[in-house]
């Protein structure tokens, strides 16, 4: 199946997403 | 007692696994029997989308500014961060003594390739454990199965890559029944 992949550079740009607060 | 499975949030990125944060500390002067070891680990939380992981890791104290002996966790939701769980039982884990300085650096670094699926080895991956003493940290990842040769080398390769270890570090491999 699908694997989701993130890269170290996304997982840290989600860090000051709203959502993540 | 039966726990909520974590599920990502409207508009989250959801991860591949769902994820447990869990934190011990020793308590001096104690045995470190099974029992004990069962009783003095604490469950932070579980999180299913990259999100609700921020959420938890923003809040929890850096490895560096951690004192005595203590412990952060993180494996996958439903796996106990111990050799008697069954996903446990056969595996092993990579080891890498850190010197006093590096390791909040170097968890965040295994973490986020945990999380976004770094390391190419399928189901693997167990977790992974921070481990806070007086001379040294030490950092360590838990894989399912010992005896595959191509799922630890892959993982001992994928971390001298995310970690950016210096080229001497000694990375050692312990498994399972060798230790028990």
């Amino acid at each position: 199946g699908t694997r989701i992949i993130y890269d170290r550079k996304f997982l840290l740009e989600c860090r000051s997403s709203p959502l993540a607060r | 007692t039966k726990r909520k499975v974590a599920v990502p949030g409207a508009g989250e990125h959801p991860l591949q696994y769902n994820y447990t944060f869990w934190y011990s500390r020793r308590t001096p002067g104690r045995p470190t029997s099974t029992q004990s070891y069962e009783q003095n680990i604490k469950q932070i939380g579980s999180f299913a989308s990259v999100e609700q992981f921020w959420r938890f890791y923003s809040h929890m104290i850096r490895p560096d500014d951690l004192t005595g002996h203590s412990d952060f966790h993180l494996f996958k939701e439903g796996i106990k961060p111990m050799w008697e769980d069954d996903a446990n039982k056969s595996g092993g884990k990579w080891i890498i003594r850190l010197r006093k300085g590096l390791a909040s650096r170097c968890w965040e670094n295994l973490i986020l390739a945990i999380l976004g699926e770094q390391f190419m080895v399928g189901e693997e991956i167990c977790g992974a454990v921070v481990s806070v003493r007086f001379q040294e940290d030490i950092i360590s990842i838990w894989n399912k199965t010992a005896s595959d040769q191509a799922t630890t080398a892959r993982i001992r390769d994928t971390l001298r890559r995310v970690l950016n270890l210096p080229p001497n570090t000694i990375m050692e491999y312990k498994n399972t029944h060798r230790q028990h």
